[in-house]
């Protein structure tokens, strides 16, 4: 329990800045929580010099205070209980309504982990204490262990399964407590510790994504903050050489496929549970398709290729399929994936490959092979919540 | 500043915003060793 400084430079956060803007990111800088005056309240002084030269800056940005304050006692000795910390977030909370550059900022947190016993009973009464200052309550998930976590854990309906007890859990609690607030996954991803060598940054850790995904939009959860983009361990987006992973090429997708409306969506004739079925309206800003058309993303986790017919209605529209594949000896193992049967990958430093569409006739079946994921966008469908 | 902020970002800075100029070699190579030092310390805190 001993920890040295560390010194973040105006320049470091200047980069920072920059990085985030010039992604057309926004930035959310979470604030250290156990910076503690001698009565346990947090001693803010540390933060006020980052916020005076954000402020000078005219930073544009949100503010989070803590990570994991259920594990605070376990990581440094000090144990701060929910209502306190909600305490804390209204000292912020105030603090930045002093500066006229945060005026508007967004204040999000706790940060809790994965819902257990303590962790609840943190989440409630930081919410009752400071639930109304916060503009989002944020929350992590992983699904497994990095160190134990297996092919089959990743290949698992049922391990898919246990995000919807965790999203109730969280759900339940802010209902009693801050009923409408939104709820965000603050951090998340497929195994903690750093992620599952040899299976995060692979094909197959694409189940455990895109179902987050879908159930997250499904169940109310409308932003999802991926652990990680770059950085330690095997669940990053790109690798150490800037190298895009499967997990990048699929987010990519479902950016440019996906619109933010999910409708509701059924399935007969297999089990729900392995064939993962999900419907939204098609991302309007995507200048290919229209109003009106929807995108379908399925999740196969049988064994054997699954055909899936459209109902009716859908019959005589034409479908774009975006199916993606494992490239490679190493199958759902491999860290390379081929859309539509081209491997993707960068054209050089800076660009992007084209996401080539598979035109498919109507009243086409659509077939799926053993484990595999992918998008299928019906046009002129003219589903009315997407016009 | 640190060295890299010195070398890179203070010169850095006149570009504007999202001017795109290539990291310099000496400070991209610096980042690049001190990275598996710097995973092998953040992946220890992440699972403890």
């Amino acid at each position: 329990k001993k920890y040295k400084n560390t010194t973040i430079t105006k320049s470091t956060v200047d980069i920072l800045y920059s990085f985030a803007k010039c992604s057309k990111l926004d930035l959310i800088f979470g604030l250290n929580a156990l910076l503690r005056k001698r009565g346990l309240q947090w001693d803010s002084s540390n933060a006020q010099l980052l916020l005076d030269y954000c402020a000078s800056q005219h930073y544009n940005m949100s503010w989070e205070l803590g990570n994991e304050p259920n594990s605070f006692r376990k990581k440094s000795g000090i144990y701060i209980d929910g209502s306190q910390l909600g305490q804390d977030f209204i000292h912020l909370y105030h603090l930045l309504r002093n500066y006229s550059s945060f005026k508007n900022s967004k204040l999000y947190g706790p940060d809790v982990g994965q819902p257990r016993k303590n962790t609840q009973k943190l989440l409630k009464s930081f919410l009752k204490s400071g639930g109304k200052v916060i503009d989002s309550v944020t929350w992590h998930h992983y699904y497994v262990n990095g160190r134990h976590a297996t092919r089959e854990d990743f290949l698992s309906p049922e391990v898919l399964e246990t995000f919807i007890t965790a999203v109730k859990d969280v759900l339940q609690i802010v209902d009693g407590t801050v009923p409408g607030k939104k709820v965000w996954l603050g951090e998340t991803s497929s195994a903690y510790g750093g992620g599952a060598p040899r299976l995060s940054n692979t094909y197959v850790a694409g189940f455990m994504w895109l179902d987050k995904l879908g159930l997250s939009a499904r169940m109310g959860i409308d932003v999802v903050m991926r652990q990680v983009f770059y950085g330690a361990g095997t669940y990053h987006l790109v690798d150490a050489n800037f190298e895009p992973l499967p997990d990048y090429w699929l987010s990519l997708l479902y950016k440019k496929l996906v619109g933010t409306k999910v409708l509701k969506v059924g399935l007969k004739g297999a089990d729900p549970k392995k064939l993962r079925v999900y419907l939204h309206c098609t991302n309007n800003h995507n200048p290919m398709y229209k109003e009106g058309d929807v995108t379908l993303f399925l999740l196969n986790l049988y064994n054997v290729t699954k055909h899936v017919q459209l109902p009716h209605n859908l019959y005589n529209k034409h479908i774009d399929e975006y199916l993606l594949l494992p490239h490679g000896e190493q199958h759902i193992l491999s860290r390379s994936v081929q859309l539509n049967g081209h491997v993707l990958r960068m054209v050089d430093n800076k660009t992007l490959p084209a996401l080539t569409k598979k035109p498919l006739s109507p009243g086409s079946t659509l077939g799926l092979p053993a484990f595999s994921y992918g998008f299928y966008v019906i046009k002129n469908a003219k589903a009315i919540a997407c016009i | 500043s640190t060295l890299e902020d010195r070398d890179f970002w203070e010169s850095q800075v006149n570009q504007g915003i999202c001017g795109v100029r290539s990291i310099p070699t000496a400070v991209e190579e610096l980042l690049l060793s001190q990275w598996p030092i710097q995973e092998k310390i953040l992946l220890k805190e992440q699972y403890w």
